[in-house]
């Protein structure tokens, strides 16, 4: 028999709304179904083939294709920094910065990653961009006193780009193998903030842009992705919260529209709580 | 204003006899524009259920065409959904009242605790702001800051892990107060033991208000988690919902309110102090219908 395109839609557009159910962003669930419907219809197939299974291993599949994008690894990559450094007369500092909507867990997410970092024998200073935010420098602060980490600031209302280029000079100067910088949290429509933060990069020419974003965020998070992403450009991404019990379909949204990897997901509030990213744990709560 | 919005969607319904197919297309069509605005799945596919029973079974009295009687459901449907009025704070004048912030984490409530301060204070009130979260590294710094640049007193205890006995010890020192606002940690419905604290919090204070403020960015978990809340502090007061000077609809903290059972009273519009205001219906309603 030949799948009818009618028999297809309706089965897609429940799945649809499974998938936006499953915290799929819309507009993302919706270009889902249409690749699926595109790839599926006037497809002949047996007499007696089950369509809505067919239609769920295409859906399946389509998802799967999105989130086993290749993470970027940054421990490897510091590690390769570091061996450079040792062989060079030149100290470069791996430099990451921390960018993201208001609220969305940057800051503790720098903890937890100078905590992941301190464990695995490299060395960390942080350095306090949020010069806005009431208590913003003192919170990094108590995190650095708790690690046993250094942190620059300079006092609230600074250029958060000064603050940058003072934590860089302090790791070059010391020999310091990561920079982690935090940012004041944003929302990307204000084309103000969007500006600072190009500075902050220009100034910070990181290697890494980290995008930080939780799991509960719904539509806007295409937005918001969108415009962090063409605004100021992203390497990667945490997915923050994921212990809310989530669906995860944030990941598919964030992973559909920046196509940049997820490199860690925070799975609570402590510095144990942060995992890699899994594809598969993902995909079994979506579609599972 | 709501009429305005609402009369795009049903010019099509002219005319005397319902057509029950374009009647289901155009319920379908206002699913997915609340779906697409964050209202939850479930709450927007029931909306449209009962619009489209209402609409089948009103008697239609002679002269009254079709669109008409559409129309007027689908208003009285999604006001008792989006809320008609601006409902006011429970603040009793002339004695102490306490109102007590809740909600998940990096919502906005050391933000809104301040806004709300500054809002009562322009009102003539006497405000005091208690920080109860002992969780949040520099949680007390952070209110203590916004307190200063508000000038409203503030009560907190760095070194006191108990949110009961901050919240105790500040009630005896913010004396000649209106209203104190307390402060109280994020937490979400996984997290028992923070749920539980909520509860005890909410028992032995009996706040004149809890209210529970919501990000306007949040998508399908909203309802859960707002069902989670009421179910653990018995009633609550009203939602605030924050960060709505962003691109958000709000759909996910509208069905929070009907999960919690509780009106929207205010919004929060931006960083700064001053980005508050009261819920205002219409403007949300245009706001969610996109
Ligand atoms: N449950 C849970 N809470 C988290 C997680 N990550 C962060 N949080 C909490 O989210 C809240 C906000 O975290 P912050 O680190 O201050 O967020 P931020 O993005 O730096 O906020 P701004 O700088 O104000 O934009 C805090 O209460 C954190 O403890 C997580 O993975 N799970
Ligand atoms: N753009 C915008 N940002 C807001 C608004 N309200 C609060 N914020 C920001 O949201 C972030 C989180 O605010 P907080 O007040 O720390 O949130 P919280 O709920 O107290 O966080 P926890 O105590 O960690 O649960 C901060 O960066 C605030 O400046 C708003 O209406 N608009
Ligand atoms: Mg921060
Ligand atoms: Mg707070």
């Amino acid at each position: 028999k030949e799948l009818s395109e009618s028999d297809l839609t309706r089965i897609l557009f429940e799945f649809e709304l499974n998938l936006i159910a499953a915290d799929v962003a819309a507009s993302v669930a919706s270009e889902i179904s249409k690749a699926v419907l595109n790839k599926l219809k006037g497809q002949t197939v047996g007499r007696f083939s089950d369509t809505r299974k067919l239609v769920l291993n295409a859906v399946r599949e389509e998802l799967s294709q999105i989130l086993a994008i290749r993470p970027l690894d940054i421990l490897k990559k510091i590690q390769e920094q570091r061996n450079a450094n040792l062989s060079s007369s030149q100290w470069k500092p791996f430099v990451i910065v921390f960018l993201g909507p208001n609220g969305s867990g940057k800051t503790t997410t720098i903890a937890k990653i100078a905590n992941l970092l301190k464990k695995s024998g490299f060395s960390v200073v942080l350095a306090c961009s949020d010069t806005f935010r009431a208590g913003a420098i003192e919170q990094l602060e108590e995190h650095a006193k708790r690690l046993g980490i250094r942190m620059i600031k300079r006092e609230y209302g600074a250029d958060p780009a000064s603050v940058c280029f003072d934590a860089i000079a302090h790791a070059v100067a010391k020999k310091i193998d990561v920079v982690l910088i935090d940012t004041a949290g944003r929302l990307a429509t204000d084309v103000d903030l969007i500006a600072e933060m190009q500075k902050i990069v220009r100034v910070s020419k990181p290697d890494i842009r980290c995008l930080v974003v939780d799991a509960l965020m719904g539509n806007d998070l295409v937005v918001q992705a969108e415009l962090f992403n063409n605004g100021v450009g992203i390497d990667c991404s945490v997915l923050t919260k994921v212990d809310a019990d989530v669906k995860g379909g944030a990941a598919i949204t964030l992973i559909h529209v920046t196509k940049k990897p997820i490199e860690f997901i925070g799975v609570g509030q402590k510095y144990e709580d942060l995992k890699k990213f899994e594809h598969e744990w993902f995909l079994e709560k979506i579609i599972g | 204003a709501i009429f305005q919005g609402l009369r795009k969607l049903f010019s099509k319904l002219r005319g005397r006899y319902i057509d029950e197919k374009e009647l289901d297309n155009i319920l379908k069509n206002l699913q997915r524009t609340l779906i697409e605005s964050d209202v939850n799945v479930n709450l927007a596919t029931s909306l449209a259920e009962r619009i489209r029973e209402k609409v089948l079974e009103a008697k239609i009295p002679t002269g009254v065409s079709i669109d008409t009687i559409v129309m007027r459901v689908l208003y009285e449907e999604l006001v008792k959904f989006l809320g008609e009025k601006r409902y006011s704070l429970n603040i009793q004048p002339g004695k102490r009242n306490v109102i007590v912030l809740i909600g998940l984490q990096g919502s906005g409530k050391t933000t809104t605790a301040a806004k709300l301060a500054f809002w009562l204070k322009r009102r003539g009130l006497n405000v005091g702001l208690i920080c109860a979260d002992t969780y949040r590294p520099a949680a007390y710094d952070q209110l203590k800051q916004l307190a200063e640049q508000i000038s409203v007193k503030f009560y907190g205890d760095q070194k006191e892990r108990d949110p009961i006995k901050i919240i105790e010890k500040g009630l005896k020192e913010l004396r000649n107060i209106d209203v104190i606002i307390v402060d109280t940690a994020g937490r979400h419905k996984e997290e028992k033991g923070l749920m539980k604290e909520m509860q005890e919090i909410v028992d032995k204070f009996k706040p004149n208000e809890v209210l529970l403020v919501i990000d306007g960015l949040i998508g399908q978990r909203a309802y859960d988690q707002a069902k989670a809340f009421k179910e653990a502090v018995g009633e609550i007061g009203g939602i605030i919902v924050t960060k709505l000077d962003g691109s958000a609809r709000g759909g996910g903290a509208l069905s929070a309110a009907v999960a919690a059972g509780a009106p929207i009273k205010f919004i929060g519009t931006g960083e700064h102090i001053e980005e508050f205001e009261p819920y205002d219906p219409p403007t949300f309603v245009c706001r969610i219908l996109g």
